[in-house]
């Protein structure tokens, strides 16, 4: 079975493409065949992985706009046996204009996800999702296609805000058009011990949502933050730094948890 | 004369609300008098003021969508004499689809500000512009009601791969709506000197924007980040930590910049 996790969160700058571009190359590493789609016109997990996403190169405005198929955009990420990536070029910033016209314009995603499924006989163990800073129609997509959701949430007050409106479209979308999408996981991010904010913050969510916030803690922790500049994952450009080690542990945890269902 | 700043970055997280708050405050608490709007539907830049924005009070989306005047949803910001805010409530995030259809939908923001800079005899010295990060309807209604920007670029690897996009933008605005907007500057934050992350990033901004880039860099510094969750601004948090300190000096730098033209 096929876990297909969105990684949402509309406040930016939370760590969603950091976790899901460590996330997918720690379970790709441990042999789960991973295939991480870029929703995000940024472009910044292409980017992780030195995947090209130029404008000419085929991505997720394709496989959304222009019903393309999976097997047609992806691309193997360099050094990764296991890991394949759908890349987001900047044409993907008018998605959101040209999908409101289509017919199933909510169900693109799910749809090519459908079709690969369907067609292929090697399937992927995890299918990772990362979205844009927003809840428009991308982020849409991934919430309909997604059977569960793994949100980032930075040790900072802002962060908090927004949980409540991301939880009111969570429930939409359950009730209207999803209804196995839920909560798969909570993971606190950036966190800086020396700081009273952040033990705040990692409380308070911790008393809101105790069955979903993973005990992995990812630390602040520049090596997280250098690794892109390279087009590697932390794992592969420090490995036994203390980011490294907190996303290997969050992927095993996230593993374990959907085996406990 | 008026200034009108939108400060907008898609890249999410850079300090786009923290900016447009402290800026804003620094400028008040100096006599001048200055409008906060809040265009992001996460409405953070109001809870930085302790400005009420819950579904029943009226705000952005009333003033886009509604035709509200500015004058009907401003708020005066506790402690700050000179301080208005219009706040952003849940509903802005409905805007976006809401504006498709409507007439002028590019034009909403600066039809209402064009209609109350000619019916007030007290004009404001400055009127800031807070973005939600994304490049939609409601960054471009920000693009086209101001006659300058203010880019926050956080002091990582990430932050420059979205500038490419954003300048794109704002040169398709300048041809074909708004011949005025140009780069009035750009403001480096969360800079820690301890990595060479952050100074590599920092002479990339400076090599390429070399007239644009304010000389005041701010720095990370956990102060900031505790403000709003007191509903304050750093300047009434702690004014001699060095993140007020540099949010002052940023302010002084922006006003005698915009006074050189
Ligand atoms: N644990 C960490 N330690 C240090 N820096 C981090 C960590 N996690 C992420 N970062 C850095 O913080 C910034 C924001 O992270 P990231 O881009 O992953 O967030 P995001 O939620 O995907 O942002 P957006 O909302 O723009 O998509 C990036 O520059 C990233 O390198
Ligand atoms: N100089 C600083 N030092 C420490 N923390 C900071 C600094 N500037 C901003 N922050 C914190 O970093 C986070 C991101 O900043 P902010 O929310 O202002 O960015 P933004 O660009 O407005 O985000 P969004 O894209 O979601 O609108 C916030 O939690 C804020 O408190
Ligand atoms: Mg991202
Ligand atoms: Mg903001």
């Amino acid at each position: 079975n096929t876990r297909i996790i969105t990684v949402a969160n509309q406040k930016g700058g939370v760590g969603k493409t950091t976790t899901a571009v460590n996330i997918g190359a720690a379970l790709a590493m441990g042999g789960l065949k991973v295939l991480l789609i870029d929703l995000d016109p940024q472009g910044n997990a292409s980017t992780a992985f030195n995947v090209a996403h130029d404008e000419a190169v085929p991505g997720t405005y394709e496989l959304l706009v222009e019903g393309a198929t999976i097997a047609a955009v992806r691309q193997r990420a360099e050094g990764y046996p296991y890991l394949d990536v759908v890349p987001a070029g900047v044409d993907l910033a008018g998605a959101e204009i040209d999908l409101v016209e289509l017919e199933r314009r909510e169900f693109k995603l799910r749809d090519a996800i459908t079709t690969m499924i369907e067609r292929e006989n090697e399937k992927y163990d995890y299918i990772i999702i990362d979205c844009p800073p927003s809840l428009g129609l991308l982020t849409l997509n991934a919430l309909i296609a997604a059977n569960e959701l793994l949100i980032p949430i930075q040790c900072e007050y802002y962060a908090l805000e927004g949980l409540t409106q991301l939880i009111k479209i969570i429930s939409l979308v359950t009730e209207n058009t999803n209804p196995q999408l839920h909560i798969g996981a909570i993971l606190l991010t950036m966190f800086d011990g020396r700081t009273r904010l952040a033990h705040d913050v990692a409380n308070t969510v911790r008393s809101h949502f105790p069955n979903e916030v993973l005990t992995t803690v990812i630390p602040r922790a520049v090596r997280v933050s250098e690794a892109p500049s390279y087009g590697q994952s932390v794992l592969t450009y420090d490995m036994s730094s203390p980011g490294a080690l907190a996303y290997l542990s969050a992927a095993r945890e996230l593993h374990e948890k959907g085996r406990m269902k």
